[in-house]
């Protein structure tokens, strides 16, 4: 089956949903099916390659009624990538998932009801709002690995043990199969002390954990959403582009 | 009574934790006592500034017990500062709170506990977690002022119009009193093209909510809580502590 990557941290402004949108982008450009799921209620992963969040069903409609079929998007311009769009009212949807039988399989389920579709999926991205909440579980539940991208920065340092908690409860309790891919370093300044320390305590603590590719603060990933697109078709010579095709190669090569 | 400033922001690292902390230190060196409430279960506010989470009572504890005196921590270092410190366990104590008697009021219920202590605040602050859940709902019914940190983002600005959204929610709901104290520009870098589009287009929409003042991205202000300090007690000749000063000046000035 697919590799199911969950892209978690509760940690806010870390870059997860900059990494679903440019690792899906680089992976569907290196001839592999695709799928982004944003379970994140801002829809920034949506709103970040130019898509609607669809209605009709809704990813909220999809959770709740474990025999709907999910309709991914076929992205207009990007070949070999699909998205399930977001859904702002998931923000409210809490309550009425934690109501729901076996409440931590929700997204499991969509999962299964699209292994039913003649197409399969090289690679699945679940992007995560940034809370260890029922829909965080959720991702964890399902996925195959967990992505944590981890800002260079104190709290984002701070705040790790958290996500890697979650990771274990996740692991003994709802998905025994779950795999840490890896931390992955973003927004570094190798010209800050602070970006510097933390590379180096995080290397320290965590060793092979930590990816060896890190993404550099670039301006242009900042950009790339405005426009509606990945970093690769916003500007394939900039350090960030470099960055995530880097971290696409490490990952292939990892064997994932 | 005191002026009660909720700061909150569903987007993630916006800047909402390094602007309550630089506030609340720098309106305390104004000879103004200032308590920080940390609602985040991430507790940065409480870490930012070298205190540890308190138990018994936890603020989860306070939030329950409507009876409950509220012991805030005088900080050990830095005169007229003090702080309900953070609660890991609001993670899971959204479905408790909704069990509540008027659950959108628990904030409220402690704030009127604070009252009957001899000390009168000046300002209180209301640090926020990432989410427009019952907890960000909880601040802005018990605020008298809601700042809204705009990080000069693209996704940040995309996701405005939801805060403004829950900040009439609770006007017309749970608190009629709420008056937005201001937009605040975070994390500008006037170098670049999507930093100066962002303000000119938040001035352009939202003109004299937004404050003069904006906060400069400014490395000092990254480091400060990794040393537990307010950045006036950091770098106080840093571009982040004079913005912050600034802003105080601006927000007292302003009759606040
Ligand atoms: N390497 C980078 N260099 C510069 N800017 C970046 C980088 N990665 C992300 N950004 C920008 O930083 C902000 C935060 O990134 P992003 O929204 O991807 O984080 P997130 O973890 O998904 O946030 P949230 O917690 O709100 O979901 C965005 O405005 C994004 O464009
Ligand atoms: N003006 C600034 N210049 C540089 N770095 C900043 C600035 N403001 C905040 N930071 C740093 O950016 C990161 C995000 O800021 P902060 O944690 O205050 O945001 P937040 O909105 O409270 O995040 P969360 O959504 O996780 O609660 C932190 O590492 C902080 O130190
Ligand atoms: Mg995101
Ligand atoms: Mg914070």
């Amino acid at each position: 089956g697919p590799v199911i990557v969950a892209v978690a941290n509760q940690k806010g402004g870390v870059g997860k949903t900059t990494t679903v949108i440019n690792l899906a982008a680089c992976l569907a450009a290196s001839e592999k099916l695709t799928l982004i799921i944003d379970l994140d209620p801002q829809c920034n992963a949506t709103s970040g390659i130019a898509c609607e969040s669809q209605e009709e069903p809704s990813l909220l409609d999809l959770l709740l009624d474990p025999a709907a079929h999910p309709q991914p998007l076929p992205h207009p311009t990007i070949p070999r990538l699909e998205i399930l769009t977001g859904c702002p009212d998931l923000v409210g949807g809490e309550k009425l998932l934690s109501e729901m039988p076996d409440p931590a399989h929700c997204v499991r389920r969509i999962l299964e009801g699209l292994s039913h579709n003649e197409k399969k999926y090289d690679f699945v991205f679940l992007d995560c709002p940034p809370a260890l909440n029922l829909i965080t579980l959720n991702a964890l539940s399902s996925a195959t690995h967990l992505l944590v991208p981890v800002q260079a920065e104190y709290f984002a340092l701070e705040g790790l043990t958290d996500i890697l908690e979650s990771f274990e409860f996740a692991r003994q309790n709802t998905n025994q199969n779950l795999q840490l891919l890896g931390l992955l370093l973003t927004m570094v300044d190798s010209r800050t002390n602070l970006s510097v320390e933390v590379e180096n305590e995080l290397r320290r603590h965590y060793g092979d954990k930590v990816f060896k590719t890190t993404i550099p603060r670039n301006v242009r990933l900042s950009e790339a959403p405005s426009h509606g697109l990945p970093i690769i078709l916003y500007d394939i010579w900039s350090r960030g582009a470099k960055a995530y095709m880097e971290l696409t190669k490490e990952i292939l090569n990892n064997g994932a």
